[in-house]
C-alpha cells in the first residue's frame, strides 16, 4: 500500500522543500520507490531537482478534469524517485476549484486513480507555505503530515494553526483518517541558545512526535537547489547530506508495519 | 501625505516581518510617525511588537464591514509607532471576501477614510508568504512595494511572480499607480559565496531598486521576537540593529521629495 505523506506549515521558509526533496532521495537511495508532487507555484521542489517548469506540466490541468495525473509523471536524475512538477499557472487553481461544490476533495479524487496502479512505497506532497485550497487539498488526501519546524521563536507560533487544522479535517469528515507522522526540526543551528530553547518547547507540546533526527544549518543544504541536485548528489560526506540519511532512517524505522 | 508601502514576497521566511518591524521602529526612532497593519492571519508583527492576538482586533471585521479600520488602531511600546494587530480569524477572510464582485478592493476602501484623517508618514503592510487575497488586498491599497528577498537560491527563483503580479495590477487597472519601491537583501551570510552569488544576479536584474544596505545575518535579530521586542529595544548596539538603522536613513533619502 502507497502511503501519502503531506509536507506542510503555513509558517514560510521552515524547510518544507528541503526536507521533502532530500527526504525522497534519501529513501529512494535506500530502493524505496517515491513519488514526490509539487503542490506550490513557486515550484521549488521542481527546480531543486533540476527539472525546468513547463506549461501544462503539473498537477493543474487534471485538477481542472483535462487528463489524468498519471500522464505528468516524469522520472528524475535520481533512480526510485519520480516526479509531478510545478509550474506557475497553478497559482490560478485556487480560484478555478474554490467555485467547486467539492472543492476540498479535488486533489484526492485525481490521486486516488494513481494509487490504485503505482509502484510508490510514498507519496510526498510539498505544500505551499499557506493554509488555503492548494495545501487543504493535499492534506485531504494524505494519509499523514510532516511538519517541518524551523528552530526559531517566529517559528513555535504557528504550531498551534497546522494542529488545528488537522482537527477541523477530522471532525469535518473531510479527512478523518489524516493523523500528525511527525515534526522535523530544521536549520538548526548549534551555536545559539534560541534553537535548544524552541527544541525544548516543541518537545514539551509534542513528546515523542518530534523526530530525534534534527537537520542541522548547513550552508551545502542551501547551495544544492542552485545545481538542481539533491543533497546525496550534490555533496554525499557533508552534514546535511548525514543528517537527512539519518532522518530517513529513523522514519523506516517509524513506518514499520508492527 | 500618508505612503502606504507593502512588504510583500510569497517565497516563504525571507524577512518581510522582521524588515516591516524593525523598519518601522528605525523610523520611528527618527520622530517619523508610522502605522504597521499587520494583514498575516500568521500575526508574527503583532508578537514581535509583543501585543496580544485577541478576537476581533485586527482587519477582519472591517473588511467584513463592521466597524471602521480607525477603531483597530493601538499604539506600541514604541513612541510614533501604532499597529493594528492581526488575529486567528483572519484566515477566513479570503473565502469570506472572494465571492464579493469588488474582492480585491475591499482593503483599500476601508484604509482610504483612515488616511483621510492619519497623522501618519508612512503606513507598512506586513503580508503573509502568498499572492492570494490578502496579499492582493494589500498591494491594491498599497503607492509602492518593497519586497525583501533572503540571500538565497530558492528565494531568487521566486522574484519573477511577485514583479509580474505587479505588472498585472497596472495593467489591469487594480493599481495602476503601484510602483517597486525597492527590493532589500535580508540574511546576508558573509561568510558564503551563495549570498555574494545571489546578491550580484539581484543587482543585474533590478540596479538602483536594490537597496545599498543589506541586511546581514544575526542572531539577535531572531530572538527579538521571542522578547515581544523590535531590534532598537533589544539589543540596540547589534549589527542587525545597525543594519536597520542604516536602512531607514536609506528609505529617508530614496523618499525625500525631490
Ligand atoms: N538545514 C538547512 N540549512 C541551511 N539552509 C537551509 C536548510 N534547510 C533549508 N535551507 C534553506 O532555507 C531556505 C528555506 O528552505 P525551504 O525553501 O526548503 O523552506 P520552505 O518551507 O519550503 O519555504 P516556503 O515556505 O517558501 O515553501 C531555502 O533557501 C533553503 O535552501
Ligand atoms: N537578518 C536576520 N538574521 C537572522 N535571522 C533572521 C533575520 N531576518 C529574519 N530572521 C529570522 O528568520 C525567520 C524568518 O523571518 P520572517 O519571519 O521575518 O520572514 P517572513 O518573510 O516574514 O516569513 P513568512 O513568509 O512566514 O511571513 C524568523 O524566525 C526571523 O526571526
Ligand atoms: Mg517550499
Ligand atoms: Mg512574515
Amino acid at each position: 500500500d502507497t502511503r501519502v505523506i503531506a509536507f506542510a506549515n503555513q509558517k514560510g521558509g521552515v524547510g518544507k522543500t528541503t526536507t521533502a526533496v532530500n527526504l525522497a532521495a534519501c529513501l529512494a537511495e535506500r530502493g524505496r520507490n517515491i513519488l514526490l508532487i509539487d503542490l506550490d507555484p513557486q515550484a521549488n521542489a521542481t527546480s531543486a531537482l533540476g527539472v525546468e517548469k513547463q506549461q501544462d506540466h503539473s498537477v493543474y490541468q487534471p485538477l481542472l478534469g483535462n487528463g489524468s495525473l498519471q500522464d505528468q509523471i516524469i522520472h528524475t536524475t535520481l533512480k526510485h524517485l519520480d516526479l509531478i512538477p510545478s509550474e506557475l499557472d497553478l497559482a490560478g487553481a485556487e480560484v478555478d476549484i474554490a467555485r467547486s461544490e467539492r472543492y476540498l476533495h479535488c486533489f484526492r479524487e485525481i490521486l486516488l486513480p494513481l494509487l490504485d496502479h503505482a509502484p510508490y512505497d510514498y507519496v510526498f506532497l510539498d505544500c505551499p507555505p499557506s493554509l488555503g485550497i492548494l495545501t487543504c487539498n493535499g492534506l485531504t488526501a494524505a494519509h499523514a503530515l510532516m511538519i517541518p519546524v524551523q528552530c526559531e521563536y517566529l517559528a513555535l507560533e504557528g504550531l498551534s494553526m497546522i494542529t488545528r487544522l488537522i482537527r477541523q479535517l477530522n471532525t469535518s469528515g473531510a479527512n478523518p483518517g489524516l493523523e500528525l507522522d511527525g515534526i522535523v526540526m530544521t536549520m538548526f543551528d548549534t551555536r545559539t541558545n534560541l534553537a535548544s530553547q524552541v527544541l525544548e518547547e516543541v518537545k514539551k507540546h509534542f513528546g515523542d512526535r518530534v523526530y530525534e533526527t534534527y537537520i542541522p544549518r548547513s550552508v551545502r543544504l542551501s547551495e544544492a537547489p542552485s545545481y538542481g541536485q539533491a543533497i546525496t548528489l550534490y555533496d554525499s560526506r557533508c552534514t546535511g547530506a548525514q543528517a537527512y540519511r539519518a532522518l530517513a532512517r529513523e522514519f523506516i524505522r517509524r513506518h514499520k508495519p508492527d
